[in-house]
């Protein structure tokens, strides 16, 4: 009764982006660190 | 900063651009196909929507909800908020199908609206999380939690390898009910589960080159198949970087010359349990091509998650390539062993 799926390993999207020249852009549009920068300073100290 | 991700009550943010591999899953009746990340670092099942008009759901497979006779609409909505944009969907109930195993009446989210391009990009649909139910957004079981209140499994236990080979064979595998003792060398090191959210358990210290304890008197870690690399507190990661001789690029990632591999740390070592987990310097150093040209990332990032318990750091795939993880839902622990 062992369930075996099988996982496929593939660059991550950020390879890719990186490889198309189209990682700077992304960043810059998408900006997915926005959160933790906005709400890091709400969290206690430690 | 990549493969973040917080939790915050009703907040969350997913970012999946470093996520590796992945698998498949069959949802309704007829059998509409997904390919999903299986990450322990979350614990909702979500797919698009066939009614997602957003240009990121413009290329993944999407569920028709009107082309299965078993789906039950549930009319719950959903929200992640995003630092600029946040993802909008509904939740309905199906048939699960995971490799010939059928689960009843599984919650699962449609995404109708998702900001952003990256999943254009992605080679997954969605993501089958594997964490505690305390972590999923869905009111109901959780897709390992259902299994097991479904008797579908002989033990409560999941395990992953991980290969670190693209085209290996196989390149991966989830095991659901157990482990497959052909896979990793005996024994099984045990650490029970500090926090019932995540996979999180305790790190009794970090080693570079024998010298700078990290957290040492020990500090928080969650296992998440969802990120691709070690991470850690900034202060303690840009320590590391020096270390290893890592300079920081425009993007947050730390890039190391590839010229110089041979005089890099040759180990680090994470103490779990009392036994020591080595990373050689091959194996700490992710290498990607890019054009005709070889480029050598650190495989430490910083991320500052904060949790009750303090900083949290994840091993991620780096980690995980080298040894093979069980996880333990019956006795609420993490077993690694040597893959």
């Amino acid at each position: 009764a062992l369930i075996r799926v099988p996982l496929r390993k593939v660059p991550t999207i950020r390879s890719q982006l990186r490889s198309e020249g189209l990682l700077q852009d992304f960043l810059v549009e998408n900006r997915p660190d926005m959160f933790s920068r906005r709400y890091a300073q709400c969290f206690p100290a430690g | 900063t990549p493969s973040l991700r917080l939790g915050r009550s009703s907040e969350k943010i997913y970012n999946f651009m470093d996520a590796q591999y992945y698998g498949d899953i069959a949802l309704g009746t007829p059998e509409q196909n997904f390919s999903v990340v299986f990450d322990t670092g979350s614990s909702d099942l979500w797919v698009p929507s066939a009614y997602c008009v957003t240009e990121a759901c413009a290329l993944p497979k999407r569920f028709k909800a009107f082309k299965s006779t078993s789906f039950l609409h549930d009319g719950r909505q959903f929200g992640i908020n995003y630092g600029s944009g946040h993802l909008l969907g509904v939740m309905g109930r199906d048939y699960l199908m995971v490799a010939g195993m059928m689960v009843k009446r599984q919650e699962f989210r449609e995404s109708v609206y998702e900001p952003g391009t990256a999943f254009l990009k992605a080679r997954f649909d969605g993501v089958l999380g594997l964490g505690y139910p305390a972590l999923a957004e869905i009111l109901g079981n959780p897709v390992f939690d259902n299994m097991l209140a479904q008797n579908l499994l002989d033990k409560p236990i999941f395990s992953f390898y991980l290969s670190r080979k693209l085209n290996g064979s196989p390149e991966g595998e989830l095991l659901l009910g157990g482990t497959d003792e052909r896979l990793y060398d005996l024994p099984i090191n045990w650490l029970p589960v500090t926090a019932k959210a995540y996979w999180q358990i305790k790190i009794d210290s970090v080693v570079v080159q024998g010298v700078n304890p990290f957290c040492p008197h020990g500090c928080q870690a969650i296992v998440d198949t969802g990120t691709s690399l070690i991470t850690g507190p900034t202060d303690d990661i840009l320590d590391i970087q020096q270390l290893i001789g890592a300079t920081p690029t425009n993007f947050g990632e730390f890039i190391v010359d590839c010229a110089r591999l041979s005089n890099f740390p040759q180990h680090q070592h994470f103490v779990l349990g009392g036994k020591e987990y080595t990373l050689t310097s091959d194996q700490y150093i992710r290498k990607e091509m890019l054009g005709d040209r070889k480029l050598c990332f650190s495989g430490f990032q910083a991320v500052d998650m904060i949790s009750s318990e303090g900083p949290l750091w994840i091993l991620g795939d780096v980690f995980l390539t080298q040894y093979y993880s069980i996880f333990d839902r019956g006795q609420d622990r993490v077993g690694f062993a040597i893959a």
